[in-house]
């Protein structure tokens, strides 16, 4: 474990927290894309396959845990919680996630570390969470008035990646062997699907301006 | 050998 990976691991704890407090405070989920966390609910189930199998660290564990209850219960929220299922905006949300799962899933099946169910899995859902957030940044592209919650999810979900990058240079060239390309490059596409959306937040926040994203 | 620690990571 390296500073990299522990911050962006916390990074990524916030995003879900700042999630899960805005859906559960206000009761409000306007302006998240339902698709975008059905998503990311396959991708923690696909990629902790091992959480009873191969044990780690208490740590590794107890995180796994973190990411596939929120994950999930955010999507419980988003469609079966009777005041916050009414701010979903299912018109505006309409990205075909099938469009995300299906070339995900058969590249999996051509690129992968070796060909095991699991380890088709592990990747399938790498490449998976790499493209996640389009429905979400389609939908804020959409609704344009982007609320500070929101703006701060999406922006935690993006730097926590970015900060995983750290850690793989890190582990590069203190780790022997540690060489991962597959992960590498899917989790460098995820960081570059949110430069747009950092240029557009960075500028927001040092002008002082409201989140506007360009049409 | 490929231990499971390969995928040590969240």
């Amino acid at each position: 474990m390296n500073i990299f990976r522990l911050a962006g691991d916390m990074t990524h704890l916030m995003s879900v927290i700042v999630l899960l407090l805005k859906i559960h405070t206000i009761k409000s989920c306007a302006g998240i894309s339902l698709k975008t966390q059905e998503l990311y609910a396959l991708v923690f189930a696909t990629r902790y396959l091992d959480i009873f199998t191969d044990f780690i660290s208490l740590y590794n564990t107890i995180m796994k845990l973190i990411f596939l209850a929120s994950s999930f219960s955010i999507v419980w929220y988003m469609r079966q919680h009777k005041i916050v299922r009414r701010s979903y905006d299912k018109d505006q949300d309409t990205f075909r996630h099938l469009f995300l799962i299906l070339p995900c899933l058969l590249l999996a099946l051509f690129i992968n570390e070796k060909f095991t169910f699991k380890e088709v899995m592990w990747t399938f859902s790498l490449f998976l969470e790499a493209v996640a957030i389009l429905p979400q940044l389609v939908l804020l592209q959409r609704t344009r008035n982007i609320d500070n919650l929101t703006g701060q999810y999406v922006f935690l979900l993006g730097a926590y990646r970015a900060l995983y990058i750290l850690n793989w240079i890190y582990r590069y060239f203190t780790e022997p062997h540690y060489v991962h390309w597959i992960t590498w490059i899917s989790g460098l596409v995820q960081t570059l699907l949110y430069a747009d959306f950092f240029y557009y937040y960075f500028n927001s926040w040092k002008n002082n301006v409201k989140l506007q994203l360009p049409a | 050998a490929r231990s499971h620690r390969d995928h040590d990571e969240l």
